[in-house]
């Protein structure tokens, strides 16, 4: 299966924007932590955190500044592929912001930024109560 | 200032059950 993501690089990316946690504190996008993310899921009634590793990471066939990240997504490992810019940036558990082209993510956004590579796992969202 | 909610920050990735 296959999920789009926002094709262009959304304003919340952009270092000191503030972004509100879940029991309503205010934080700047930089400064998130994993737990910060797993706090607010917690607290949500409708989104779960799951966990995402990365198995795989291309170019994209239709555009050079677009990569397509394969993910086994939770604890039944589904596939799922997400065609993004190669400046967006994930979040990896334990590790912070992390994107298919580092240098390009820190020029645009200054968000600072590590290699995504294989292995690393995101933090992903499901719903919750699915069935 | 625009304040952004967690969430969006974080892809939305619904796994798929391959049975």
């Amino acid at each position: 299966s296959s999920t789009v993501v926002p094709t262009s690089l959304p304003p919340y990316f952009i270092k000191g924007s503030i972004i509100q946690l879940a029991d309503g504190e205010l934080k700047r996008v930089e400064d998130l932590k994993t737990e910060d993310f797993i706090q607010s899921a917690e607290i949500s009634s409708d989104l779960k955190i799951d966990s995402s590793t990365v198995e795989r990471i291309e170019g994209s066939i239709s555009a050079s500044n677009f990569a397509v990240v394969q993910f086994s997504v939770g604890e039944h490992r589904a596939q799922v592929s997400v065609e993004v810019l190669v400046e967006y940036p994930f979040f990896v558990f334990g590790q912070g912001w992390s994107s298919c082209c580092p240098d390009r993510t820190t020029q645009l956004l200054e968000l600072p930024c590590t290699k995504l590579s294989v292995g690393d796992v995101c933090i992903s969202l499901t719903l919750k109560n699915l069935r | 200032v625009p304040v952004f909610p967690w969430h969006s920050l974080v892809p939305f990735l619904a796994p798929t059950q391959s049975d």
